[in-house]
């Protein structure tokens, strides 16, 4: 089970890594300040996840927790938002990540749900052709693991 | 017939699968 959970955590990486982000995104270490993911975010929709959303996100992080899961909750926030108000669903309690494992622990199978939640955002968002399409000229095996995880988002997504 | 398999071949069922969600609404996943 853990290597399954591995195995989406490092699939979903390889993905981040099509999008150009000023902060590095190579490791779930790199990934645990927020700031990486809070600039994917914007690329896939500038409108929602804006500047301004965008400059709450602190980057002189560091080594200091609070700042991480401070960080971390206005991206969890934002996903949350988003799928609530833009794609009319209502995440799952049991679906959203442990912030405190990923920021204490660099814990890939909680980093792997909350990178599921932003692959959920690009996939239904305006530009998701663009996005699918990057996905599609990924590696066969990376390919399946992020259809596996779209599967189970909507599998399990609505209430 | 090859085109026949084509759907059930690992590739071709990422390609279904991708393609279908190209086709789907934005902002209506599931």
């Amino acid at each position: 089970m853990a290597e399954k959970e591995n195995e989406l955590c490092e699939s979903l990486i390889i993905w981040l890594q099509t999008f150009n982000t000023a902060a590095p995104c190579q490791t779930i270490q790199d990934l645990t300040n927020g700031v990486a993911m809070a600039q994917i975010l914007h690329e896939i929709d500038y409108t929602w996840f804006d500047v301004s959303w965008l400059s709450r996100i602190k980057d002189d992080v560091g080594d200091n927790k609070r700042i991480k899961i401070h960080n971390l909750k206005k991206i969890l926030q934002g996903i949350v938002d988003y799928y609530r108000e833009f794609l009319d669903q209502h995440i799952l309690e049991f679906l959203l990540p442990n912030l405190n494992l990923i920021a204490d622990h660099s814990d890939a199978t909680e980093m792997g749900r909350l990178l599921q939640l932003i692959l959920g955002c690009a996939v239904n968002c305006e530009k998701k052709q663009e996005h699918i399409q990057v996905i599609m000229t990924l590696e066969e095996s990376v390919q399946h693991v992020v259809m596996t995880a779209i599967q189970e988002l909507m599998s399990k997504d609505t209430l | 017939d090859p085109n026949m398999k084509a759907g059930t071949t690992s590739e071709g069922v990422l390609a279904n699968f991708f393609n279908s969600l190209l086709s789907k609404k934005t902002g209506s996943p599931g």
